[in-house]
């Protein structure tokens, strides 16, 4: 998968991929304190493709939020929302709203899933469907925060630990492998990194197609960039 | 506030009293439910954020509930509920750059009132010639009663006074009442319901806010001003007619990357408007980095004109770039300044000063924070004044405002509005006048004892040097007071000794000024030089300086960044009553707020980016290639 962060005061944007194992399930945000988690597994084309070259993306989140105790579980088939021992199953096929005291969530059928946290964060999971008789590809899920303000100075995990503003130059623009994608030095977290302009797709707007956003791609995983490796943020379930 | 339409404000009073500078306000605001349901009702005032919150009671069916001043990991113990449902510091929020804000909604019956009384106080600081009360009024209606009232005693005498708000229509101006003589000064406005309204007939108000009053004091030569009253002492010292010294001062500019756009446009600007200021008998340097150093030329110039418009077209070629090495471009700095003096190129009495303007994170070169800020002090071996500007919400204040108290000078964030350019200028402003150099205040060790810091490494033109104790014994015959210092042309040394003011005969028409008035002000600054000390002082004095801090914001009951005031509001019903708690925000709280504010990146947003206008946060996401 891809993650892009997004830096609109600077007009820029930062990108980087991880690749794991079809399996691992991943941290991307961890707020102790408000007691807010997202976790997120992996999954791979059903073979590898005449490339050689295997795609990864999420097929399935967990999202918990301790203080109000609601759990969601996110797939590619459904949307589960248990709150205070009652369990409410959504499919992607239906449009629907649900209110709740502490949750509000908005089901775009076939598209997209819009969920709220009372006084913590706000969500959307894009959902991606695939020809179901593709040789290779498969269904995913793509995950948006568009509302973090809420959460504490402590926020962490694959995307959490940049939704305080990230400090960072870019410096040494130089001919890159590609024409188009110049390479350049990058101080970050107090590591020198060398990066590649390029572009990601952010597909809100158009699920098909995507929209491209310009970034400075940060290769090896995000290595430099994210606080230690990928592999620290490899939890061992969903919830 | 309310938008009821059945809830009345009845009144809303604004009482501030100025002692010796030293600013009580209490803000009084009475609401009645006239609805025959029970109504929720906002209390909201703005208070300046070198205040602190003292007091805070709601009376609701005759019953009042009272603020009490608690420690504040107890308080945030014992009212565990409250901070797990986030509320901890709900109470207080930043309100831009002066202010910050202090909420709390209550339940009113039906046909009930509720009174709310929030008091505060500050030491006014003399800036630029003068001290400022700055009251923010902003009643969401029309309101039966209104006024504020400041009354103002200084036993120095008023030299002037003067009140405007950013509100005043024409209509409003007349009913501002001055009424000025030697040492008191009251200034009311007080507008009926009518004369609040916008329009005839409409509800909307006129007052929305600033209420700002200006005055100074007048100053003889000398010792300054002593007063004693009730076993305390304050002595306010700032001399009239003091030459300046001439100032060596080295600007060191940050114009690495992410300093592109405007912050490097704004340091340009305010740069352009600093440099003419400059007085020929100064000597000036101009130092870029990003991660190299450049620096205009090798030593420092004398400010003739001809240099200083030299300068400003080499300021106006500055352009962002690249990463950002301060450790190296601040030896750079004092470097130059050291060997400018030992090759006898700077005036023998004179000052030698760098000023940082700088938005962040170090990340080229040394970037230890610990390592540059003990580099940058045992290189200046405490021989020159360091003033740091951090530019953006993102910038490590507490780096360099340790840094700069660290080598004698002060740091100031410089807020990205459209006037940060007017806000480097008047820092500027402040600290470029330097009158006096190691400023020693001597009290007889045998009379005195908590006295407040009493070396100053200078006293700049337009600012006043405040000195508080307590007095051992009420026997002040030998209450001998000395001044000494290094003035531009010979040193300064006055003695003299102080007398008690009997502020009865000074004040004989006032039944009563709040008495205790110099005690407090001890306790106020006191307490504002320990957390400053518990922030950057050596580290065994940390642990002392933050436990007295705390021992005196409870014994006084002030609302500090140590302390909390725990307000219980009723509910209603069955409901049992609830705890909120109200914090005195630190720096590093506000820029926090400022960060998660959507405004902040609403307004960062640039107009280029074809879908981030309507996004008024920063979006992170993960999804498939």
């Amino acid at each position: 998968p891809h993650f892009v962060i997004e830096l609109p005061e600077r007009n820029d944007s930062l990108c980087f991929n991880i690749n794991n194992a079809p399996g691992t399930i991943l941290n991307l945000v961890r707020d102790p304190e408000t007691g807010v988690f997202v976790n997120g597994q992996i999954i791979g084309d059903k073979k590898i493709p005449p490339n050689g070259k295997m795609n990864t993306y999420f097929w399935r989140f967990g999202i918990i939020h301790q203080t109000l105790g609601v759990r969601l579980q996110v797939t590619t088939q459904y949307i589960s929302i248990l709150q205070d021992g009652k369990e409410v199953k959504l499919l992607w096929a239906d449009t629907a709203s649900l209110k709740g005291p502490n949750v509000d969530i908005h089901v775009t059928k076939d598209r997209s899933l819009t969920v709220t946290l009372k006084g913590s964060v706000k969500f959307v999971i894009l959902l991606h469907k695939v020809w179901k008789n593709h040789p290779y590809h498969r269904d995913y899920l793509g995950f948006y925060t568009l509302d973090t303000h809420l959460l504490s100075p402590s926020v962490h995990g694959l995307l959490g630990q940049f939704y305080h503003g990230i400090e960072y130059e870019v410096t040494g623009l130089r001919p890159g492998e590609s024409p188009e994608k110049p390479d350049a030095t990058m101080f970050a977290k107090g590591q020198e990194l060398n990066v590649t302009r390029g572009w990601q797709r952010d597909f809100r707007r158009d699920i098909k197609n995507g929209e491209n956003v310009p970034c400075w791609f940060i290769h090896n995983n995000g290595s430099g960039l994210i606080d230690g490796v990928e592999t620290d943020y490899i939890v061992s379930g969903l919830f | 506030s309310t938008n009821e339409a059945t809830v009345e404000v009845h009144s809303v009073t604004v009482d501030c009293t100025v002692t010796s500078r030293f600013a009580h306000t209490v803000m009084t605001s009475v609401a009645l439910n006239k609805a025959n349901t029970s109504k929720e009702i906002f209390f909201e005032v703005e208070l300046p954020k070198s205040a602190f919150i003292t007091n805070f009671s709601m009376e609701i069916e005759e019953k009042v509930y009272v603020g009490v001043v608690k420690e504040k990991e107890k308080a945030k113990k014992q009212y565990q509920k409250a901070v797990s449902s986030g509320q901890t510091a709900g109470l207080v929020k930043a309100s831009g750059r002066k202010m910050e804000k202090f909420s709390v909604s209550v339940s009113i019956a039906a046909e009930s009132n509720v009174t709310f009384v929030l008091t505060y106080e500050e030491l006014l600081q003399r800036k630029l010639g003068q001290y400022e009360i700055l009251i923010r009024v902003k009643p969401k209606s029309l309101v039966q009663q209104f006024q504020i009232l400041t009354n103002i005693y200084e036993p120095q005498g008023l030299s002037y006074v003067d009140a405007h708000a950013t509100f005043l229509s024409n209509e409003l101006l007349p009913l501002v009442e001055k009424t000025v003589s030697d040492k008191k000064a009251q200034i009311s406005f007080s507008p009926t319901l009518e004369q609040q309204r916008k329009c005839p007939g409409c509800d909307g108000t006129l007052i929305d806010g600033d209420f700002i009053v200006k005055y100074d004091v007048n100053r003889q030569q000398g010792l300054g001003e002593i007063q004693i009253v009730n076993g305390h002492f304050v002595h306010f010292f700032a001399p009239p007619d003091l030459p300046r010294v001439p100032k060596n001062v080295v600007f060191v500019i940050d114009r690495s990357g992410s300093m592109y756009g405007r912050k490097m446009a704004q340091t340009r600007e305010a740069l352009l408007k600093i440099l003419p200021d400059l007085h020929e008998e100064d000597y000036f340097a101009l130092i870029q980095f990003d991660t190299s150093i450049l620096s205009w030329k090798d030593s420092l110039t004398k400010a003739t004109k001809e240099n200083v418009a030299a300068a400003m077209n080499y300021v106006k070629t500055i352009v962002d770039n690249g990463g950002t090495d301060i450790n190296a471009a601040m030896l750079q700095a004092i470097n130059m300044l050291v060997k400018d003096r030992q090759g006898n190129l700077l005036p023998e009495r004179s000052i030698d000063m760098i000023i940082l303007l700088t938005d962040g994170m170090p990340n080229s070169g040394v970037s230890d924070i610990s390592t540059i800020q003990e580099n940058v002090r045992s290189a200046t071996g405490g021989n020159m004044s360091l003033f740091c500007l951090g530019f953006g919400n993102d910038v490590d204040y507490n780096f360099l405002d340790v840094m700069s108290k660290q080598n004698k000078g002060l740091a100031r964030r410089i807020f990205e509005a459209s006037d940060a350019a007017l806000q480097l200028q008047g820092f500027y402003d402040e600290v470029s006048s330097p009158l006096l150099l190691e400023i020693d205040l001597q009290y007889p060790d045998n009379a005195v004892d908590y006295v407040t810091t009493s070396h100053f490494p200078q006293l700049f033109n337009g600012s006043e040097i405040v000195v508080a104790g307590r007095l051992m014994d009420n026997d002040l015959d030998n209450f001998l007071v000395e001044v000494v210092g290094q003035g531009f042309e010979e040193k300064f040394n006055v003695q003299g000794q102080a007398t008690v003011v009997d502020w009865n005969v000074m004040y004989p028409d006032e039944s009563y000024i709040f008495g205790d008035f110099t005690e407090r002000l001890w306790a106020y600054l006191t307490i504002q030089q320990l957390l400053q000390k518990s922030e950057s002082g050596a580290s065994d004095e940390k642990a002392n300086a933050t436990a007295k801090a705390l021992e005196m914001s409870l014994q006084y009951s002030f609302v500090t960044p140590l302390t909390s005031m725990v307000v219980t509001k009723p509910e209603e019903g069955d409901e049992p009553d609830s705890s909120f708690i109200a914090d005195k925000l630190t720096e590093e709280q506000r820029q926090q707020a400022e960060r998660g504010r959507p405004m902040a990146f609403a307004q960062a947003v640039p107009a280029s980016r074809s879908y981030a206008q309507a996004l008024p946060s920063p979006v992170y996401l993960v999804d498939g290639d």
